[in-house]
């Protein structure tokens, strides 16, 4: 009675962004929001 | 009611599958996440820019759809979702959760290019949102299992072929025997482990350490002051926030070797090495030091190496060659 599901692989937002060298801002911007968040 | 889920980072979540929500069914791609117990969809009501690339629900197209009305926040460790509750039929294969609760986000932050449109989460209803009943709970409840465990095959090489199970475990998908872990807190999927090393040297977690064994998030993540040593002895240096390695290294570095409950787990360097066009990078990532200084976090890069079997009545993972 196992029921079993297939999962695709997707490609991570941080590979895409990494590809449209996009990366670096996307974590910069994170950190500032969590560190407003954390504040 | 507030829930935070401080780990769920969708930067590196990879792996998805679908289900269907209401009569007839709508159709969504969710993460299967064992790092948060809440299932949440975008509601059609929702105006914000992720919700406009993803798929949403409509309540007004479903029979079966309750609205429960509550109104749930949901933080994530880069993003939070905001909506109410409602309750409607949702299918999984062929597994069936009358009157389901679940979340439809009417703000989402933080979610924009995700590639996914909801979480399923498969944490303990102890971390639920009140009144939301996980669905794994729902379908228990329900008689829909003879053992009420579900596990992860993640795939290697191809998109394809990596599956989650319910109700059992199939024997094919794994080598050996499965090492059995207890969980430390019937909260999340959180495990005690007992060093890392390399080459014979015990390199972080010296006194040991906690680690959450996380579906939802593809990469391995530490207390950074740890993680940078890691990277060092790779000799990996800083670029654009990612520690990139020569791609040659993959053929010298030592595997790391990960201690849980006096097994060692290695993990080779194919595996904690991504290749990116002509550029490679460490998975190893800091920023857990927030949580707690004693956490990590093993996401899918360990789970590929390693069958993983969620067991809920005995509250403990499995773990073996995949």
């Amino acid at each position: 009675c196992v029921v079993i599901l297939p999962l695709k692989k997707m490609k991570t937002l941080r590979e895409t962004l990494r590809e449209k060298n996009l990366l670096n801002n996307f974590l910069e911007e994170q950190a500032y929001r969590l560190s407003k968040n954390d504040s | 009611k507030i829930t935070i889920h401080p780990l769920r980072n969708y930067l590196d979540t990879a792996y998805v599958g679908n289900i269907t929500i209401g009569t007839p069914p709508q159709e969504f791609r969710v993460v299967f996440d064992t790092g948060s117990a809440n299932l949440w969809v975008p509601c059609i009501t929702c105006t914000s820019p992720a919700c406009y690339t993803h798929n949403t629900f409509n309540p007004q197209n479903s029979s079966s759809f309750r609205e429960v009305g509550s109104p749930i926040t949901i933080f994530y460790g880069s993003g939070i979702i905001q909506g109410f509750l409602g309750s409607d039929t949702i299918r999984i294969g062929n597994l069936v959760s009358l009157k389901q609760s679940f979340g439809l986000s009417q703000e989402e932050y933080g979610f924009d290019g995700a590639p996914f449109d909801g979480v399923l989460g498969l944490a303990f209803p102890s971390i639920s949102t009140k009144g939301a009943i996980p669905i794994f709970d729902n379908l228990w409840s329900q008689g829909a299992f003879s053992e009420p465990v579900f596990a992860f095959y993640l795939s290697k090489y191809k998109p394809e072929g990596s599956v989650v199970m319910f109700g059992g475990v199939d024997h094919r998908y794994y080598k050996g025997e499965l090492n059995w872990i207890p969980v430390s807190q019937p909260h999340h999927w959180l495990i005690s482990m007992n060093h890392i090393s390399m080459n014979g040297n015990i390199v972080a977690c010296s006194h040991g350490c906690q680690a959450f064994v996380d579906t939802g998030t593809s990469l391995i993540y530490g207390p950074t002051d740890l993680v940078t040593n890691i990277n060092k002895l790779m000799n990996a240096r800083l670029e654009n926030s990612e520690y990139a390695v020569l791609c040659d290294a993959v053929k010298t570095l030592p595997p790391v070797i990960f201690n849980i409950n006096g097994i060692d787990y290695p993990l080779p360097p194919q595996a904690y090495i991504t290749k990116d066009k002509n550029s490679c990078m460490s998975i190893f990532q800091g920023g857990l030091e927030n949580l707690s200084p004693d956490n990590w976090l093993l996401g899918d890069v360990f789970l590929r190496q390693y069958f993983s079997v969620f067991d809920r009545k005995n509250e403990r993972i499995g773990l073996a060659p995949a």
